[in-house]
């Protein structure tokens, strides 16, 4: 199965 | 702000409440946007209604609307879709909006308060990329593709190649993939499915969590799915006249 990255790790906060 | 029709907001609300449920939206002299994260940070929506949305729109300072979606959600269903709104925010008193709905034909007039969170909003910087693969297709085909796959398993791979795009979902017990090609014949803009990629890719995204992102197909006929390896997919549905759009940024799932 693959994993589910998350948004965090490709946008840093502003 | 004064918007011709309700059901504009009824669709963006729609499109985004089972993601968010409480959202910050920015207003300011450009229009009304706002950004946020799902609570499982992976999927980042923007939505954008320009001044060109708007009947009539004025936004003398600045401001951030801390809009709670259940009860937002609540007051809109009080209006009807033909049904004018207009949204007040007073810089004196930003505890609440005002909502008005304005029936004219069955010259009904009904007014709302609803008030205001304080949210602390999470703004995420988004780089501009150079999409590896772009396709754009009528988004009411998106959305079949989508639903329809989504019941046979819950990774969804999009592979863009000279043979066109393929989606494929795979289950337990079944798998399954479709193929677009580029529309040749079509002569409707809204109906062709048009395909540019600079190297062959493929990724996986969550099926369930693309599911979501379909809803706002009521908001444009057409949608557009930016790739690029390794990247956030960017689903894109630009509204008529210039009226904003919503973009929907979901992480891809990796091995």
């Amino acid at each position: 199965m693959a994993s589910q990255k998350r948004i965090t790790a490709f946008f840093k906060r502003k | 702000a004064r918007l011709p029709r309700s059901a504009v907001l009824k669709k963006i609300l729609d499109s985004v409440k089972d993601l968010v449920k409480e959202t910050n939206w920015d207003c300011n002299e450009e229009g009304m946007s706002m950004q946020a994260l799902d609570t499982g940070r992976i999927v980042l929506v923007e939505v954008m209604l320009r001044e060109a949305a708007f009947e009539s729109y004025a936004c003398e300072v600045p401001m951030t609307l801390g809009i709670d979606m259940e009860p937002f959600g609540k007051v809109l269903r009080c209006a009807g879709g033909d049904e004018k709104v207009t949204i007040k925010a007073s810089r004196n008193d930003q505890d609440h909006i005002e909502l008005v709905f304005e029936n004219e034909e069955k010259e009904r007039m009904s007014a709302f308060e609803l008030k205001l969170m304080d949210i602390d909003g999470e703004h995420m910087a988004v780089p501009d990329a150079e999409w590896g693969a772009e396709i754009s297709m009528p988004s009411s085909e998106f959305k079949k593709i989508v639903m329809d796959l989504a019941e046979i398993g819950s990774d969804l791979t999009i592979a863009v190649s000279k043979l066109g795009v393929t989606f494929t979902a795979q289950g337990n017990n079944c798998k399954g993939s479709m193929v677009l090609q580029p529309s040749t014949a079509v002569d409707k803009k809204s109906e062709q499915v048009a395909i540019s990629f600079t190297e062959p890719l493929e990724m996986t995204f969550a099926a369930p969590y693309m599911k979501m992102i379909t809803k706002a197909a009521a908001l444009s006929s057409t949608v557009t799915l930016s790739l690029d390896e390794a990247c956030p997919i960017c689903v894109r549905y630009e509204m008529e006249d210039n009226a904003g759009h919503i973009k929907y940024y979901l992480a891809p799932k990796e091995d």
